[in-house]
C-alpha cells in the first residue's frame, strides 16, 4: 500500500504529500457542510451528482482559502486588506463560485448594534509585501449588518471571475466596516469597543467551488 | 434453456466482500481530516453460467457464461459492482488550504456478474 501512496495522493489531486506540520483549523462552514454531506450519505439520499449544492453551482470540490492579508491604518471602524492565495487551485479546475465568509464573533446583550455597513472593493494584483492598496476599487459588494454577530456571507463570483480571467495568483480585496450609529447611515461613529473587538478578531475565509472536467464531463445545472 | 436457480449461495459466488479502509492504518491520517476511514467494498466471487441469469447481472453476463461454456478460451463473466455511492473527503493540501472533495463512486453497495 506504501507504493500506492503516490497515485493516491494524485488522485486527491496533490503533488506531494502535505508536510507534517500543525494541523489546520478546519473552517466550520466546512465542517458542518462534511457533516451534513456524511449524514445524508448515512440515510442513503442520493446527491446531484458534480453539483456543490451549499452554493448553488457546479463542482466537486470545495475549498476554504484562509486570508493572508492585514489591517489597515484607516479613520474607518476597520479597513483590511483580504488577500486568497488562488495558485493553490490547480489549473485544470475551474472555479464555479466563492463565497466570503466574515466571522464577526460571538453576539451578546451588551454588545448588540450598532450596524455595521460593510463594502467589499476589489483590489487589482495585492501583493503581500507591496504595502497597502492605493486607493478603492471597484466596489463587489455592499451590505449593512444591522446585528453584527456570527459568520456574514458575501457572494463574490464576479470577482472570482474578474481574476480568473486575468490569471491572478492572488485574490485581493478591500474590506472597509464603518459604523452606523442609531441606524442612520451618514451619522458614522467609531464606538470603541466593538471596532477594536472586530479588528483583533474578525476572520475571513473564502470558499470557493471548483469543477475539474475530467471527472465531471456533464455536471448538473445549477437550480435557479 | 434457462438453467436451473442455484439452490443455496455459495461462499464462492460473485458476491460483496466488506473492506473497511482506515486511513490511520495507511498514515493518511496526516492530510485526511475527515472521514477516519470508509467502507470501501469490494466485489469477488464466480460468476458460472448457472447463476449468472440470475445475480443482479447483465444480460452480456449471461451471453458471456454461455459463451465460456461453449468456448472455455472466452475469459469467464466477471463479478463487479453494480451500485456504487459517493463520499466526501475533507483534507489538507501543501498550502495549508482545507479542501472538500466529492467522489462519485467510491463506495460498493451492491455485486453482479458484468
Amino acid at each position: 500500500l506504501a507504493l500506492g501512496e503516490r497515485d493516491f495522493l494524485r488522485f486527491l489531486g496533490l503533488d506531494a504529500a502535505p508536510p507534517p506540520r500543525q494541523p489546520q483549523p478546519v473552517p466550520r462552514v466546512l465542517q458542518k457542510i462534511a457533516r451534513e454531506r456524511e449524514a445524508a450519505a448515512d440515510a442513503g439520499l442520493a446527491r446531484a451528482p458534480c453539483t456543490v449544492a451549499e452554493l448553488g453551482a457546479p463542482g466537486d470540490a470545495l475549498r476554504a482559502l484562509p486570508d493572508r492579508g492585514f489591517l489597515l491604518p484607516s479613520d474607518s471602524c476597520l479597513q483590511r486588506l483580504l488577500s486568497f492565495n488562488l495558485s493553490a487551485i490547480p489549473d485544470r479546475e475551474q472555479p464555479t463560485a466563492a463565497e466570503l465568509g466574515l466571522d464577526l464573533g460571538p453576539s451578546t446583550y451588551e454588545e448588540l448594534g450598532p450596524a455595521l455597513e460593510l463594502v467589499v472593493s476589489l483590489v487589482p494584483q495585492p501583493g503581500l509585501r507591496a504595502g497597502p492598496p492605493r486607493g478603492r476599487g471597484r466596489a463587489v459588494a455592499e451590505q449593512s449588518v444591522p446585528r453584527p454577530h456570527g459568520v456574514l456571507r458575501v457572494r463574490l463570483q464576479g470577482a472570482l471571475q474578474h481574476a480568473a480571467r486575468r490569471q491572478w495568483s492572488r485574490l485581493g480585496l478591500l474590506l472597509d466596516v464603518q459604523v452606523v450609529e442609531d441606524g442612520e447611515p451618514g451619522r458614522h461613529r467609531h464606538p470603541r469597543a466593538l471596532c477594536a473587538r472586530l479588528r483583533r478578531t474578525l476572520r475571513a475565509t473564502l470558499l470557493v467551488a471548483t469543477l475539474d472536467p475530467a471527472r465531471c464531463r456533464h455536471p448538473a445545472r445549477p437550480r435557479r | 434453456a434457462v438453467p436451473a436457480a442455484p439452490q443455496a449461495a455459495s461462499r464462492s459466488l460473485c458476491h460483496r466482500h466488506q473492506l473497511f479502509i482506515s486511513f490511520r492504518d495507511l498514515g493518511w491520517h496526516k492530510w485526511i481530516i475527515a472521514p477516519k476511514g470508509f467502507m470501501a467494498n469490494y466485489c469477488q466471487g464466480e460468476c458460472p453460467l448457472s447463476v449468472a441469469a440470475y445475480l443482479n447481472s447483465s444480460n452480456y453476463a449471461f451471453m458471456q457464461a454461455l459463451m465460456q461454456v461453449v468456448d472455455p478460451t472466452v475469459s469467464p463473466a466477471v463479478c463487479v459492482p453494480t451500485k456504487l455511492s459517493p463520499i466526501s473527503m475533507l483534507y489538507q493540501d501543501n498550502g495549508d488550504n482545507v479542501i472538500l472533495r466529492h467522489y462519485e463512486d467510491m463506495v460498493v453497495d451492491e455485486c453482479g456478474c458484468g
